[in-house]
């Protein structure tokens, strides 16, 4: 991809290597080898070690990139979460109500899965898991509908976090990307300002398409952040450091197993250590 | 487009007779590129890139097509017959119950599948399935299955989640073969390629229920790490073949190259949507003409 020419060729196709195979993508990988590759002869470095650590330092440059993130100071708190289909968004809602618990939270979960075979069932498993509350309609029923009543409820009862849960859908359904829309709308007449935070969870295992998910679900809703699952396989969610580029979204969380406490937020430097084991 | 760039770099090609290794090299370069962009895995592509190069090489430069044209489809008959192969289930020759167990990592589509492929053996081949739900560690997992296997109007045998899946799969197995179901379909729990535990489970359902076909259910939105897992899932089980799932979405699907090339192992079917009948066929030229865009 890149004709290095100070540096030894094999160096730069290691390096190329390790960023393409971490699912960098192509174009994210020609950016970092050109910066490392000009800050190399800047710097007069050489030796592939601290190549190696150059590079990381760039990496670093592009996550840190992305404006902080912190929790507004609202009751309750309104967070949606979205994504393609089978990403871990029920898994990583159960993770997240454990999360708050354990801070002394009320949590309630709205099950905004409408359509899916026992996702609702699956959803109420996690709530008795964590000790959520849950606030659930039929099968088949409107998701927005679901949501307003949760947060309705949450404000009646003093609840500090209402988590909602969405149906898997691939963003290219414009149909399914509209109810999203609606979610969002009719979650906002029931507080203002919410849902104040719209998460997407990305399997750590998409490739380049997880960009694209990225772009639509920000189009479509304005994303305030991603949660990376599955981070306990053997591929490196690279994807991120994209997104992290062109779109500035925070990564706050990971998912790292199935179990209630497998959820961790979000550490830059643990994240890059992790490309090069 | 990768149609855009070749034409850019590969007109010279025009009136030069034959494709030569120096007015190619930039061809092969931006398929490189394209094919990474389409996320199949980086080794994978070396080696078909080198495969392409000793295709097109010494090749005449034919007068109807451009040359850009010409090198396109070089690397997409190549990726056809890659990708090609036999895809047939062999169960008719298997005496009943012929089982087909459904293995994968987490979220791949899997239990949908299981229901859906069901529905398309009970249609297309007049076979009387029954699904087994193996996954007893998946909150509701059991239940995601009845659910779709009443609406696809299949039996779905009544595991006790209190059972262990190597029990179950005996059990469902031998049930199946008194009740005359000729097919059962096992719906297992998604698990990673490197739990060792669990991986040694499949291979004991394996044992015990000698299925007709192993099938890999896997993410057409899967990158790099295909290779990983598909290479993993292979050595450890005899797979017979591959379902990729999601391939109604926008993903170049180059998962499906890279699983091919290492493993061997027939795509089968695809899965392209969320309804029971949203299932085809594994068409080779069509998942190309997608890793090609
Ligand atoms: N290993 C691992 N598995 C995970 C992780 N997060 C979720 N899973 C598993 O991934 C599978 C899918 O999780 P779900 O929570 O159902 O995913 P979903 O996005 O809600 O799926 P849909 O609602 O069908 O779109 C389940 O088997 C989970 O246990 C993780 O961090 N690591
Ligand atoms: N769009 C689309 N969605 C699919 C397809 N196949 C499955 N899904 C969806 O993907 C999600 C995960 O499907 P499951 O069948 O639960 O996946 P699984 O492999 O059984 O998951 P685990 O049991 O947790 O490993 C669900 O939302 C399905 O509806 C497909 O071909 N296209
Ligand atoms: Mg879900
Ligand atoms: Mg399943």
């Amino acid at each position: 991809l890149l004709r290095g020419e100070k540096i030894s060729p094999e160096i730069y196709e290691e390096l190329e290597a390790i960023l393409i195979t971490a699912d960098f993508g192509v174009k994210t990988t020609q950016k970092l080898l050109s910066r490392v590759r000009v800050e190399a002869k800047e710097r007069g470095i050489s030796d592939p070690a601290a190549l190696k650590n150059l590079l990381k330092e760039k990496i670093l440059e592009i996550l840190k990139s992305v404006p902080p993130h912190s929790l507004p100071d609202v009751k309750p708190l309104v967070i949606m979460v979205v994504g393609v289909n089978g990403t871990g968004k029920t898994t990583s809602i159960g993770k997240l109500g454990k999360y708050f618990i354990d801070q002394g939270k009320r949590v309630v979960f709205a099950a905004g899965d409408t359509f899916r075979a026992a996702a609702i069932e699956q959803l109420e498993i996690w709530a008795e898991r964590v000790g959520a509350r849950i606030v659930k309609h039929q099968e088949g029923s409107d998701a927005a509908a679901v949501f307003y009543d949760a947060i309705e409820s949450a404000i009646h009862r003093g609840d500090d976090v209402v988590i909602g849960d969405t149906a898997g859908r691939l963003h290219t359904k414009v149909n399914l990307m509209d109810e999203l829309r609606k979610v969002k709308r009719v979650s906002s007449r029931a507080m203002e300002g919410a849902p104040h935070e719209i998460w997407l969870v990305i399997d750590a295992v998409t490739g380049q398409n997880a960009l694209r998910q990225a772009q639509e679900f920000n189009k479509t809703l304005g994303l305030t952040g991603i949660i990376l699952t599955k981070l306990d396989g053997t591929a490196k969610g690279g994807i991120v450091v994209a997104i992290a580029d062109e779109l500035k979204i925070p990564i706050l969380y990971v998912g790292v197993g199935e179990g209630i406490g497998d959820l961790k937020p979000f550490s830059p430097e643990e994240f890059v250590e992790g490309l090069f084991e | 487009q990768l149609s855009d760039r070749l034409n850019s770099v590969v007109k010279y090609l025009k009136g030069q007779g034959k494709i030569k290794e120096s007015n190619i090299e930039e061809a092969l370069r931006e398929v490189r590129i394209s094919l990474l962009e389409a996320d199949v895995n980086y080794e994978v592509v070396k080696q078909f890139v080198e495969d392409v190069k000793k295709k097109a090489l010494g090749q005449e430069v034919i007068g109807s097509l451009t040359p850009a044209q010409q090198f396109i489809k070089i690397v997409y008959d190549e990726l056809v017959e890659i990708m090609g192969g036999e895809t047939s289930l062999p169960m008719i020759s298997v005496s009943p119950p012929a089982v087909i167990m459904l293995v994968g990592l987490q979220g791949s589509g899997k239990t949908t599948t299981a229901a859906k492929l069901g529905i398309y053996l009970k249609k297309k081949h007049k076979r009387t399935p029954l699904l087994v739900p193996l996954d007893v560690r998946r909150p509701a997992a059991i239940e995601q299955l009845k659910v779709l296997g009443n609406q696809a109007r299949l039996s779905v045998y009544d595991t006790d989640p209190s059972m262990n899946p190597v029990e179950i799969a005996e059990k469902s197995k031998e049930y199946a073969l008194m009740r005359g179901y000729d097919t059962v379909i096992f719906d297992t729990a998604g698990r990673l390629h490197i739990d060792e535990e669990l991986m040694k489970e499949l291979e004991e359902i394996e044992k015990v229920s000698d299925p007709a076909e192993v099938l890999l259910v896997a993410d057409a939105m899967t990158g790099q790490d295909a290779v990983n897992i598909a290479r993993e899932f292979d050595q450890r089980l005899n797979l017979t073949g591959v379902i990729l799932t999601k391939v109604d979405g926008d993903t170049r699907g180059g998962a499906a190259l890279s699983i091919k090339a290492v493993t061997g192992k027939p795509i089968k079917f695809i899965g392209t949507g969320e309804k029971l009948e949203d299932i085809d066929l594994f068409h080779p030229d069509r998942i190309a003409s997608r890793i090609l865009d």
